[in-house]
Order: structure tokens, then C-alpha cells, then sequence
């Protein structure tokens, strides 16, 4: 028997929609530690991973480890049906093939329940080596969003290099090149707003716009970002869900051939 | 030209 109710409900909808264009059939591994799920994209360029805590749930219950394939399309169309100030519970049996999910008003006065059907999914879990990262940098969410949105304008692909001058972002298309430089901050009121750099060494590597934008989808689940590049590794772009968790995503660069 | 890399060229299957 799994049992997890979720006081802000709104953040299993964010998530859900922070992911579900990457990565349409998956795995949630549960166990009394919480929930987890790994999964690549379609085109196995990119993993994404998300850890949600059982002690971020206001009640969590899981009696022996279960495996739930989930479509996450469908369970998206599931969540709409809920409200933002929904509080949810989700509950499995242990033998189940469906997800049970109530939502109820922050009144209680209407509650909603609603069985999703479980899938067999074949999937494979990737181990991710301890990395020594080249360059840290945090920033607010929107402020990654906000850059890779703009250079999508101008390219398909962005150089991203860390260097003593700061954390610079250079995308070059038909109608010409762009480059973005942002610099470590500390005069934010707020600390989330600063930007925060730390170098080791100096790097330079070469992504695809377009799946660090739909990274950017996690944008609703917090208010910083952080990026870890690595010499000739993926980069790491991390949300941390404020009291329950996080989601990762991991992207291969391009390489000269 | 640069190429796309796949993710498990860098992470291996557990």
C-alpha cells in the first residue's frame, strides 16, 4: 500500500508539467523514502531526475517498494482537473494497476477522485558518476529562462563558457550572433537573487537550445537554478523544491567531430 | 561540425 498526501498540491502538477514534454512514459520508484523517478527523452540526449522526499508529504506511507509506469500525459490531463490550492493524496495498492489521486479543496467542501491506469515500462537506470564540476553557477530561475529563451531567437545552439569575466552564454544563428555575460552579484535585497559563480576552471561547451529551454519548465518550482558544467560532461541545470525535493536535468554536449 | 552526444555515452546503465 502506497499513501501520500501532498498539502500544496499545486507542486505535483508543476512538476509533472516541468518534465512530461521530455519524457512521456516513466517509472516512479516508491519507497518509504519518498518518490523517485530517472528517465532519458525520446532521443536518449538528455536525463531527467526528481526526488520527492516523504518527509516533505504532510502523511507518507509506502509498505514495501513499488514501481508505478505512469504516462505522464495522461496523469498531466489528471492534474488539471485539480486546483491550485488543492491539497492531493495519492494511493496505490501494492498488486494495483491504477494510481488513485483525490484532490480536495483547501475547504474540504469538494473533492475530486480520479484512477489513472498503470503501465509496464521497460527502462533502464543510468548511473551518474560523482562529478568534479568545472564551474558552479546559481542564479534566479527566470534569469535562466529568460537567457535561453532570448538566444533561441538567434540560434539553435548556445556556447556556454565560464571564465574569470563571468558565466557567458554566445549563441550564433542566420540573422547574426548573441552573447549574454552574467557576472557574480551580491547586492539583491534578496540572497535567491544574486548570482553566484564558482570556478575551478575554465570551460567551454556546446549545447542545444532547445532542450535547455524545456528545462526551463521547472522554472514554477523555484526561484533559483543551479548549473554545473563539467569539461567534456553533460551539464547539470538543478531545482530544488523548496522543503520536498528536486529535478534534474542532465544534457550531453555537442562535440566536434 | 559538432555532434549531438547521446547520454550514455557518458553515464553507464547500473
Amino acid at each position: 500500500m502506497f499513501e501520500a498526501r501532498l498539502i500544496q498540491g499545486s507542486l505535483l502538477k508543476k512538476l509533472v508539467d516541468a518534465i512530461k514534454e521530455l519524457c512521456t512514459e516513466v517509472n516512479w520508484d516508491i519507497s518509504n523514502s519518498g518518490i523517485n523517478m530517472q528517465s532519458m527523452d525520446g532521443s536518449h540526449v538528455c536525463l531527467v531526475a526528481f526526488n520527492l522526499r516523504a518527509d516533505g508529504f504532510d502523511h507518507f506511507r509506502c509498505d514495501r517498494p513499488l514501481t508505478l509506469g505512469i504516462n505522464l500525459g495522461n496523469l498531466a490531463k489528471i492534474l488539471k482537473c485539480s486546483g491550485s490550492n488543492d491539497i492531493i493524496t495519492m494511493k496505490a495498492d501494492d498488486n494495483g494497476d491504477t494510481l488513485t489521486l483525490m484532490f480536495e479543496s483547501e475547504k474540504q467542501d469538494r473533492i475530486t477522485d480520479v484512477d489513472l491506469k498503470l503501465m509496464s515500462i521497460e527502462s533502464e537506470h543510468l548511473g551518474i558518476p560523482d562529478q568534479d564540476y568545472s564551474a558552479e553557477t546559481s542564479m534566479p530561475s527566470s534569469e535562466y529562462q529568460r537567457i535561453v529563451r532570448d538566444l533561441s531567437s538567434i540560434g539553435d545552439t548556445v556556447n556556454i563558457s565560464a571564465t574569470k569575466e563571468g558565466i557567458k552564454f554566445s549563441a550564433m544563428g542566420d540573422i547574426g550572433t548573441a552573447n549574454i555575460t552574467l557576472r557574480q552579484t551580491s547586492s539583491a535585497d534578496k540572497e535567491e537573487e544574486n548570482v553566484k559563480i564558482e570556478m575551478k576552471e575554465p570551460v567551454l561547451l556546446t549545447f542545444a537550445l532547445r532542450y535547455l529551454n524545456n528545462f526551463a519548465k521547472a522554472t514554477p518550482l523555484s526561484s533559483t537554478v543551479q548549473v554545473f558544467l563539467t569539461k567534456d560532461l553533460p551539464v547539470q541545470v538543478n531545482y530544488n523544491i523548496q522543503d520536498l525535493g528536486y529535478v534534474k536535468y542532465y544534457l550531453a554536449p555537442k562535440i566536434e567531430e | 561540425m559538432s555532434a549531438q552526444k547521446k547520454i550514455s555515452t557518458f553515464f553507464s546503465p547500473k
